[in-house]
């Protein structure tokens, strides 16, 4: 039966197509993933893709590989891109250009910050990849209880209301302006 | 990818001609609890692929969210608590009553009378709040305090078996009135582990100031995922203020990953079974109802 399966497989997939991407937000970009739900002949060599492609001032929430790891590779603009380790360390933080990869470990939190239309594709080692994000409606953080929030960080009620809530994107946001930071702060004051 | 992380003179760990009875080797103490180690690098847990700890919780402790690399099996040897999990993408779908107080740390009576009074008000504050929808809304109903909302809490106690998958950080609570112990078994040879055979843990939150465990490469103090950013990037990522990314650092904080609470945990959870039959089979009180009660 695996013969059969094996020569009439589908051997690929276009992730090019803007009318495919699974994620998508105007004036910022769109995120496209094939993995082995989308081309079932990942399934045995237990691998798969994902195609990003963000504006000038897009970021892509920081996040982690839940069960892979990912290899990075940037096929036009620039970015910025930070790599944190598991004791916390900060092991990259490096602009990534056209013809440069990143190797990003599992579990390590990364967060890229495109500079000019950052375009990279990134191949990742597991058939069915997961990513948990750290900031977001879908974030780890969003999934913690206040009373858990308030104690970890040793912040206030209101203060933990503000980290869970504010960032209503999944995957793509706005990299704000400094100006923007500063009206907040004075709001703030 | 074997090859990785193992130490040319382990290489050929399973020589099994003699077994040990093996002792935790390293203690790292929180500020209510600990964290027991046995040495991943001994031959025969080293042959076995995995790496061993023992947690402490104290009573009103709570270990803080952490993650592995790694699948993850545990028992709980005694004591009970609630623990929570971060599966990427499933809903919220737990839901405090009432919407919390805006200052943690006040007196019951006080909390109570406010909450009852700010309960409502919170609540016309919303509705007044709801006829006015826009992109404001979700931000002041922030402010405003509405009811929390989190994944799935579960009741934790002796005897239970607890999964835990690689990247889903988990935390636990100890609502009983003893310590709640919890053996731990990380299997690091598991294919879902595509990194070294070095047990790696990663932290949502909270400090080590006494650093990781497993072999000198851990040493070094261990600090949560959020401190190696930019603070700047931390704050246009959460849409917070710079100040209090830097404070979701946590650098002054050497509590260790199991604090404290201090006040009330308001968790919602769901009730209890009828107190745990299984104590009652264990510790049967007077003689038995009827004869099938044996």
């Amino acid at each position: 039966g695996l013969e059969e399966t094996i020569c009439s497989m589908r051997t690929h997939e276009n992730i090019d197509d803007p009318a495919r991407a699974d994620v998508y937000k105007p004036n910022l970009g769109r995120v496209t993933s094939v993995n082995s739900l989308t081309l079932p002949i990942l399934q045995y060599v237990r691998l798969s893709a994902t195609r990003g492609i963000i504006q000038g001032n897009a970021m892509v929430l920081p996040k982690y590989n839940m069960n892979a790891n990912e290899i990075l590779y940037c096929t036009r603009g620039q970015a910025r891109i930070q790599v944190v380790n598991d004791n916390g360390q900060n092991v990259l933080d490096q602009q990534v250009q056209k013809g440069q990869l990143v190797v990003i470990p599992q579990g390590f939190a990364y967060v890229v910050q495109s500079q000019n239309n950052f375009e990279w594709i990134s191949f990742k080692t597991n058939a069915n990849a997961m990513i948990s994000t750290l900031a977001g409606r879908t974030s780890a953080l969003r999934a913690l209880p206040l009373e858990v929030i308030t104690n970890a960080y040793q912040i206030s009620l209101e203060e933990a209301r503000r980290l869970k809530f504010n960032t209503l994107e999944t995957t793509l946001t706005h990299a704000r302006s400094g100006q923007q930071q500063l009206i907040d702060q004075i709001v703030e004051a | 990818r074997q090859s990785l992380g193992v130490p040319p003179q382990l290489r050929n760990e399973c020589n099994l001609d003699n077994l040990d009875v093996l002792q935790a080797t390293e203690t790292i103490k929180s500020e209510a609890g600990q964290l027991e180690y046995w040495d991943h690098n001994h031959p025969q847990i080293r042959c076995a692929g995995v790496s061993i700890a023992r947690l402490v919780i104290e009573q009103g402790g709570l270990y803080l969210p952490t993650f592995f690399s790694s699948p993850k099996i545990s028992y709980v040897v005694q004591g009970m608590g609630i623990s929570g999990r971060v599966i990427p993408g499933c809903a919220e779908t737990f839901m405090d009553s009432q919407p919390m107080q805006q200052q943690q740390g006040q007196g019951q009576q006080g909390q109570q009378g406010q909450q009852g009074q700010q309960g409502q008000q919170g609540q016309q504050g919303q509705q007044g709040q709801q006829g006015q929808q826009g992109q404001q809304g979700q931000q002041q109903q922030g402010q405003q305090g509405f009811p929390d909302m989190y994944q799935k809490v579960e009741h934790v106690r002796h005897g239970d078996v607890i999964a835990i998958t690689p990247g889903s950080a988990h935390w636990i609570y100890n609502t009983g009135d003893q310590p709640l112990v919890i053996i731990s078994l990380l299997d690091i040879a598991n294919y879902q582990n595509q990194l070294d055979r070095n047990p790696r843990v990663f932290r949502l939150a909270g400090n080590n100031p006494q650093g990781g465990f497993g072999g000198p490469q851990q040493q070094q103090p261990q600090q949560n995922m959020l401190s190696g950013f930019d603070p700047q990037v931390l704050a246009q990522a959460l849409k917070i203020d710079v100040r209090l990314a830097q404070e979701l650092q946590n650098q002054q904080d050497n509590r260790g990953n199991i604090v404290r609470v201090r006040g009330p945990f308001q968790v919602a959870r769901p009730p209890l079974r009828q107190s745990y039959e299984s104590e009652k089979w264990r510790h049967p009180r007077g003689p038995p109802q009827s004869p099938q009660d044996n």
